[in-house]
C-alpha cells in the first residue's frame, strides 16, 4: 500500500511541470524511503532523474515497493483539477492498475478524487555512478533561466565556458550573437543570490538550446541550480527539493 | 559545426 501525502499539491505540480515537456512515459518507483523516477527523452540526449525523499511529504507510507507507470500528459490533466494549496495524497495498492489522487481543501470540506490508469512502461533503470566533474557551479535558477531563454533566441546552441574566475555563456547565430559573463560572488544578506564556482579544470562546452530550455523548466522547484560540467561526461543540472532533487543529464555537442 | 551526441556515448544502457 502506498500513501504519499503532499502538504500542498503545488509541489507535485511543479515537480511534474519541471520535466513533463521532455519525457512522456515515466515509471515512478515507490519504496519505503521515497519515490524515484528516471526517463530519457526520445532523442536520447537528455536524461531526467527524480528523487522525492520522505521529508518532502507531509505523510509517507509505502509497505511494499510499487512501480507506477504514468503518462505525464494524463497526470498533468488531473493535477490541473486540484488547487495549489490542497493537500494531495497519492494512493495505490500493492499491485495497482491505477493510482488515486485525492485533493483535500484544507479550509473547507471539499474533497476531490481522481483515478489515473497506469501503464506498463518498458524502461530500464540506469544506475548512475558518481561522475567526475571539472567544474561545479551553483547559481540562482531565475538568472540561469533568463540567460538560457535570452541566448536561445539567437542560436540553437549555447556555449558555456568556465575559467578560474569567469563563467561565460555565448550564442552565435544567423541574426547575431550574444554573451553573458558572470563572476562568482557571495551575497551575505541573500545567500540564495550568490554564485559559487569550483573549478578543477576549465571547460568549454556546447549544448543544444532546446534541451536547456527544457531544463530551465525545473527552476520553479528551487531558488538555485547546481551545474556540473565535464569534458568527459554529460552535464548535470540539478534542482534541489527539501528532500530529494530533480536532475537533468545532458549530452553536449562535439566537433565532428 | 558541432554535432549533438547522445547519452549512449556515456551511459551504456541508454
Amino acid at each position: 500500500m502506498l500513501e504519499a501525502k503532499f502538504e500542498e499539491a503545488s509541489l507535485f505540480k511543479r515537480i511534474i511541470d519541471g520535466f513533463k515537456d521532455c519525457v512522456q512515459l515515466v515509471n515512478f518507483q515507490c519504496k519505503e524511503d521515497g519515490i524515484i523516477a528516471q526517463a530519457v527523452d526520445d532523442s536520447r540526449v537528455l536524461l531526467v532523474s527524480l528523487e522525492i525523499g520522505i521529508e518532502a511529504f507531509q505523510n509517507y507510507r509505502c509497505d511494499h515497493p510499487v512501480t507506477l507507470g504514468i503518462d505525464l500528459t494524463s497526470l498533468s490533466k488531473i493535477l490541473r483539477c486540484g488547487n495549489n494549496t490542497d493537500n494531495l495524497t497519492l494512493i495505490a495498492d500493492d499491485t495497482p492498475d491505477s493510482v488515486l489522487l485525492l485533493f483535500e481543501d484544507t479550509k473547507k470540506d471539499r474533497i476531490a478524487e481522481y483515478s489515473l490508469k497506469l501503464m506498463d512502461i518498458d524502461a530500464e533503470f540506469l544506475k548512475i555512478e558518481d561522475l567526475a566533474y571539472d567544474c561545479t557551479l551553483k547559481m540562482p535558477s531565475p538568472e540561469f533561466s533568463k540567460i538560457v531563454r535570452d541566448l536561445s533566441q539567437l542560436s540553437d546552441s549555447i556555449n558555456i565556458m568556465i575559467t578560474k574566475e569567469t563563467i561565460k555563456f555565448v550564442a552565435d547565430g544567423d541574426i547575431g550573437s550574444g554573451s553573458v559573463i558572470l563572476k562568482p560572488f557571495v551575497n551575505m544578506d541573500k545567500p540564495q543570490e550568490s554564485i559559487n564556482l569550483n573549478m578543477d579544470q576549465p571547460v568549454d562546452l556546447t549544448f543544444g538550446s532546446k534541451y536547456l530550455l527544457d531544463i530551465v523548466k525545473g527552476s520553479a522547484l528551487s531558488d538555485n541550480v547546481g551545474v556540473r560540467l565535464s569534458s568527459e561526461a554529460p552535464a548535470l543540472f540539478q534542482f534541489d527539493l527539501k528532500s530529494g532533487y530533480l536532475q537533468f543529464f545532458l549530452a553536449p555537442k562535439f566537433n565532428d | 559545426a558541432k554535432k549533438q551526441v547522445t547519452l549512449a556515448r556515456f551511459f551504456s544502457q541508454v
